[in-house]
């Protein structure tokens, strides 16, 4: 569940950086 | 390297540092290394002199990484009009520390028995990028969004003509390690951390887009005024 989470959280960031 | 071995480090090629001129005939060129861990200091002294030299001896200024000898210079026999020696002195990082500027630059004073003699070199500082320098992805996400923006710096590396992958292999021969890369419209981001010698961590986030030689990289650090530094590095390693 926490890798889950954390590639999640990976996705969530390379999103904000490319469309802030 | 075989197919999947890792690169060595980067290392730049020798370079004049101490010219016959302003050595009495003594010229050292040089480089730094990293080797399985280790810092060496690699240089070539070579006698354009007319008499024998001999009774060889290195000491560094204090530096902005406390970088030192970790033994003697060994010159282990004298060197004759014309003669060239490689030397190789394998160096550590428990030296005296003083802020230099630039951040990696490095005086060095090198005795022989005709005279001491002054120079100042700049190594990479990919040279103090630590074996051990893979940030758990949960603790790269907490610091990436616990370091102010302030902290953030952007910068280009153009005429890359690298695949993300390649580039990631690339900079992991020389410690600088890929936690995650994910692709946001055609462009990979490539999250990765590096961990210089003295504990200073350097997060970052290379892009990479199909097709475009530009690549930019942001970098975030406690310790922003080594992100010039870590910069040029990315750019020397991902080009050579």
């Amino acid at each position: 569940e926490l890798e889950d989470g954390l590639d999640e959280a990976f996705s969530r960031l390379a999103e904000s950086r490319t469309n802030p | 390297a075989g197919v999947g071995m890792p690169m060595g480090a980067y290392s730049p090629p020798k370079t004049v540092w101490l010219p016959a001129m302003k050595g009495k005939g003594l010229e050292i060129s040089g480089t730094f290394a990293r080797r399985a861990g280790v810092i060496q200091m690699e240089m070539t002294l070579t006698n354009k002199a007319m008499s024998v030299m001999t009774d060889f001896a290195i000491q560094f200024n204090r530096n902005s990484f406390g970088l030192a000898p970790a033994g003697p210079l060994q010159v282990l026999t004298p060197l004759s009009p014309n003669q060239s020696i490689e030397v190789t002195l394998p160096l550590n990082t428990v030296g005296p520390v003083m802020k230099m500027d630039p951040l990696n630059n490095l005086q060095v004073a090198v005795k022989n028995n005709i005279d001491v003699f002054y120079f100042s070199c700049q190594y990479p500082i990919s040279m103090l990028f630590v074996e051990d320098g893979k940030m758990e992805r949960q603790v790269f996400l907490a610091t990436w969004k616990d370091i102010s923006n302030d902290n953030e710096a952007q910068f280009q590396i153009k005429d890359c003509h690298l695949s993300s992958d390649a580039a990631s292999n690339k900079l992991q021969g020389s410690n600088i390690f890929t936690i995650a890369k994910r692709t946001v419209d055609g462009q990979d981001m490539l999250y990765q951390s590096t961990k210089l010698s003295n504990g200073i961590w350097v997060l970052a986030e290379l892009r990479v887009q199909t097709g475009n030689p530009t690549f930019t990289v942001c970098l975030k650090c406690r310790a922003p005024e080594v992100s010039q530094c870590v910069f040029q590095s990315y750019e020397a390693v991902l080009k050579n």
